[in-house]
């Protein structure tokens, strides 16, 4: 019975999808200083749950995240190839080691945190995403098109903090790492231009601004994007704050105050929030460290070095050039894990093995590991954890190794990529 | 590469440390 205990998880399956129940906000991000409060965008507890801005459907959220993993992958594939070539041709500019174009796909399955912008301030909403570099928020006159937003569009006329940046500046230059795209210009004002894999983009003046996390940390001169053109499926919120690695993003830009280090929990479910902390201060004893990833190198992702899996306590046999050969990185806007395929086959077996007893259901999507629990009161389902490079151990939560599309189609909420090299 | 999630990440504790090139990981973060 302990061994049970230790190796599975009992959970309530009216748990699995989300309720109507009231929000609960997250203590931390409610006491810590430099701590915001994240949630799903289309959640309980987010004011943007309404109206023609629905949340999309899960089957919808899965078509997305595979044109954002597809754009990864897109990303990574040319800055491999085009160091492969610089070793044997003389060394280019970094800049031109960038791919042209894509960026990642917004995806879906967003978390959303409120920060304000201007003179006097407007509060916002934006995605945010350890997948990319630029913020950016719609920009009235939105010379072009914008897309549906809760909040009212920034109207940069309206704020006395606001600058647009001159094409000349270096900080212009700076554009082609952190968008794919040199900054353009128009009337000696600097024009940005980001792109999606999905084709949604946000086009228009690179500006400084007035940034307000927290009554207390409060940055001026922040480098953000004016978007007076922007297209795609943001899903009603007003952008984007950018947390990769690039010297645009926003831990770039704030390194005085924060170093570099931010830190935060995504909620389990849509009625609770968590929290997006900027600094060390308040970090728990307990974090476990692995070290970034080379794999990663030359682009703004977070690379890490996946080990082994474990499912109900037992590691599983694959063989570390499996995780080595294809490396690994994380991100906040990416829904579902994707492992290389003798990776996952070995987790879909043993996952399949320990769910034995509940009758499966059909393949949806990239999910093809489906139980149909109607009928049952609760599950058990076996642990899963990762080893990380250094000896970091992680155990999943229990909300994080399913994800339900109904009751009778719950799903192993990981996935597979296409080759072992991708 | 291979993509950690962010359904597998929920209500772990999530640290960027870019400055000390790591990432850490506590559960409980929420």
């Amino acid at each position: 019975s302990k061994r049970y205990e230790a190796d599975f998880h009992t959970i309530e399956v009216s748990s699995l999808l989300s309720s109507s129940s009231p929000c609960v906000l997250s203590p931390k991000a409610s006491k810590t200083k430099s701590s915001l409060h994240v949630m799903h965008a289309h959640g309980t507890c987010s004011h943007l749950s309404s109206g023609k801005n629905a949340i999309p459907d899960r089957v919808e959220i899965l078509k997305r995240d595979q044109a954002r993993v597809d754009s990864f992958h897109a990303k990574l594939s040319k800055t491999t190839k085009t160091a492969t070539r610089n070793a044997d041709r003389v060394r280019q500019r970094k800049s031109a080691d960038l791919p042209a174009k894509d960026g990642s796909t917004i995806g879906s399955g967003n978390y959303i945190v409120t920060v304000g912008i201007g003179t006097p301030k407007k509060d916002l909403s934006l995605i945010f995403d350890t997948g990319s570099d630029l913020t950016w928020t719609q920009c009235e006159p939105c010379v072009r098109t914008c897309y549906s937003q809760k909040e009212p569009i920034f109207n940069p006329s309206s704020s006395s903090s606001y600058y647009n940046v001159s094409c000349s500046s270096a900080v212009c230059g700076a554009l082609s790492s952190a968008t794919g795209n040199s900054g353009s210009c128009s009337s000696s004002t600097c024009v940005y231009g980001i792109q999606y894999g999905d084709q949604s983009f946000s086009v228009g003046f690179l500006a400084r601004e007035k940034l307000t996390l927290t009554s207390s940390d409060i940055f001026d001169g922040f480098y953000f994007g004016c978007g007076e053109n922007n297209q795609g499926l943001f899903n009603g919120v007003a952008g984007l704050l950018g947390l990769g690695r690039d010297q645009l993003s926003f831990p770039s830009q704030t390194a005085s105050r924060y170093n570099k280090v931010f830190s935060y929990c995504l909620p389990s479910s849509a009625a609770t929030t968590g929290h997006l902390t900027f600094g060390s201060a308040g970090l728990s004893r307990s974090v476990k460290f692995t070290p970034l990833s080379s794999v990663t190198d030359g682009t703004s992702f977070y690379g890490l070095d996946i080990v082994g899996i474990s499912v109900a306590g037992q590691k599983l046999t694959i063989p570390s050039t499996v995780f080595s050969s294809a490396g690994a990185l994380i991100d906040s806007g990416t829904v579902i894990t994707r492992l290389p395929p003798k990776a996952y086959s070995a987790l879909k077996s043993a996952f399949q093995a320990s769910m034995s007893r509940y009758p499966t259901a059909p393949a949806v999507s990239i999910l093809d590991t489906c139980y149909d629990l109607t009928g049952y009161r609760t599950v058990a389902i076996p642990k899963v954890g990762f080893l990380f490079s250094g000896g970091v151990d992680v155990e999943l939560d229990a909300t994080g190794i399913l994800y339900a599309l109904k009751i009778s189609q719950v799903c192993l909420g990981f996935a597979s990529n296409s080759d072992d090299s991708s | 590469v291979a993509i950690f999630g962010n359904v597998q990440q929920q209500t772990l504790e999530v640290v960027y440390d870019g400055r000390g090139g790591r990432v850490g990981f506590a559960p409980g973060g929420c």
